[in-house]
């Protein structure tokens, strides 16, 4: 463990908590009066959150985690290997069942196909592996998935009028933490001989990549202090 | 056999 690692763990745990609380948010507005702002907004106005990506998200950690039981690596790995599969799983369930957050849900504007993802990254996954087996090759498919699995979310955003500001920093984060792992790998390929994973480094590259504009204009709306907004 | 690699990062 190094600390681009562990700080790229924490920041992707930061991600899943700011959307827990955005959930929670969002239900604890159910209780009040109406009069509450925050509550009108957030009811009305779509919460901004990709139900694909979330459900993208779960397959990752479902298929990435295969060897939770059966390959025991430390007690934190398989602390937060529970941590994100059961806030993946219960966040998707939220957003599909729960009788408020789903009003909060615009599926008209999540209309990203993700099984368009889902094929090709299984296909991939099954030509470029680094051993053809069941549990190596489900782990690449993982890798592949995660790595263009923030695509709903983006584009999802980019038809958000105002994106509220829980929004912006989970997409931020869940950029960052990967950021976070690319020094990890650079700094594991430096310290440790023989560590060589192309397939998780390029993915891991084309992942962050894919954060890239919004990363800008994220940047920028903080400088510039004004509602962080992705041109359509 | 080689190790099988198990893969200790999240």
């Amino acid at each position: 463990m190094n600390i681009f690692r562990l700080a790229g763990d924490m920041t992707h745990l930061m991600s899943v908590l700011v959307l827990l609380l955005k959930i929670h948010t969002i239900k604890s507005c159910a209780g009040k009066s109406y009069p509450c702002s925050l509550c009108f907004i957030l009811l009305e106005s779509s919460s901004g959150i990709s139900l694909k990506t979330q459900e993208l998200y779960a397959l990752v950690f479902a298929t990435r985690y295969l060897d939770i039981f059966t390959d025991f690596i430390s007690v934190y790995n398989t602390i937060m290997k529970l941590i994100f599969l059961g806030s993946s799983f219960s966040i998707v369930w939220y957003i599909r069942r729960h009788k408020i957050v789903r009003r909060s849900y615009d599926k008209d504007q999540d209309t990203f196909r993700h099984f368009f993802l889902v094929l090709p990254c299984l296909l991939l996954a099954l030509i470029i592996n680094e051993k053809f087996t069941f549990k190596e090759v489900l782990w690449t498919f993982s890798l592949y998935l995660e790595a263009v699995a923030i695509l709903p979310q983006l584009i999802l955003l980019q038809r958000t009028r105002n994106i509220d500001n829980l929004t912006g920093q989970y997409v931020f984060l869940l950029g960052a933490y990967r950021a976070l792992y690319i020094l990890n790998w650079i700094y594991r390929y430096f310290t440790e001989p023989h560590y060589v994973h192309w397939i998780t480094w390029i993915s891991g590259l084309v992942q962050t990549l894919l954060y890239a504009d919004f990363f800008y204009y994220y940047f920028s709306s903080l400088k510039n202090n004004v509602k962080l907004k992705l041109p359509a | 056999k080689e190790k099988e690699t198990a893969h200790d990062e999240l």
